[in-house]
């Protein structure tokens, strides 16, 4: 099934 | 020192959440997570959505918003809103005014040390942008979630499909491009660069939906493992929210 990806993997903190 | 003051507290009443305050001379921005770091909410009020601006340096207010909350609610939505704050601030002064019966009221609210990340992000490129109006998007949202806890957006050219599928049936609603010549904000615009398959969880998009009294319409960017963008446009700035498609890891 198809999960949730946290937002986190995408943008990184600065 | 800031000096920001709203005409109407009613736009800031609705604009609350959790977290760091980050006010520049271009005005102030407000970025959270939720708490299960699935969805990014991107807030800025530019400096000409206030009637009177002055941030003399960058200051960060640690707001509690509950705490604010009440605070909003001692103040009119037609009283004028100030916001003051000192350089290096540990409260800040809200102050209501009703300028018709010459009523003045203060709150002081005390600031905390919020410490959150501040995440960068950047342009992207998407396969399709959808503008729509915003209370269309909301009842599309709210009478799928009724069948499923995902919403499928399927855009092939000139058509858009949101379809839920759960146990006791499924529904689907089809939006077309469609131009209203005498109410811009009625319109639908369809720009799709590659045909699009994506699911988001409707738990997520129930919540971006609150945007809706922000603004008339609501542009969906949208790209193949890439978080989609939900955007309300304001006056002066934007309520931006950011949420990953579902997909398999």
């Amino acid at each position: 099934s198809k999960g949730q990806p946290s937002i986190s993997r995408f943008f990184k903190s600065s | 020192m800031l000096e920001a003051k709203f005409d109407e507290a009613s736009l800031f009443k609705k604009v609350i959440q959790l977290c760091n305050f980050n006010c520049t001379e271009h005005g102030i921005t407000v970025q959270a997570v939720d708490d299960s770091r699935v969805l990014l909410v991107s807030l800025l009020v530019g400096e000409d959505a206030f009637s009177s601006y002055r941030c003399d340096r960058n200051i960060t207010l640690g707001v509690d918003l509950a705490s604010l909350a009440k605070v909003l609610k001692c103040g009119n939505n037609s009283d004028s809103l100030t916001l003051i704050a000192e350089d290096t601030p540990d409260s800040v002064l809200v102050v209501f005014e009703d300028t018709e019966k010459d009523r003045i009221s203060e709150y002081s609210l005390k600031l905390m040390d919020i410490e959150s990340d501040f995440l960068n992000i950047d342009d992207m490129d998407y396969d399709s942008v959808i503008t729509q109006p915003a209370t269309d998007f909301q009842k599309i949202c709210r009478d799928l979630s009724q069948l499923s806890d995902s919403l499928n957006v399927l855009v092939t050219k000139d058509t858009v499909k949101f379809v839920a599928t759960g146990d006791i049936g499924s529904g689907s609603v089809i939006v077309k491009p469609f131009t209203d010549l005498d109410k811009s904000e009625n319109s639908v615009r369809v720009e799709l660069n590659k045909a699009v398959n994506l699911t988001f969880g409707l738990k997520y998009l129930l919540d971006i939906i609150k945007g809706t009294s922000l603004s008339q319409s609501i542009t969906i960017k949208l790209a193949d493992k890439t978080p989609a963008l939900f955007e309300f446009k304001l006056s002066s700035g934007y309520l931006r929210f950011y949420l990953a498609p579902k997909f398999d890891e």
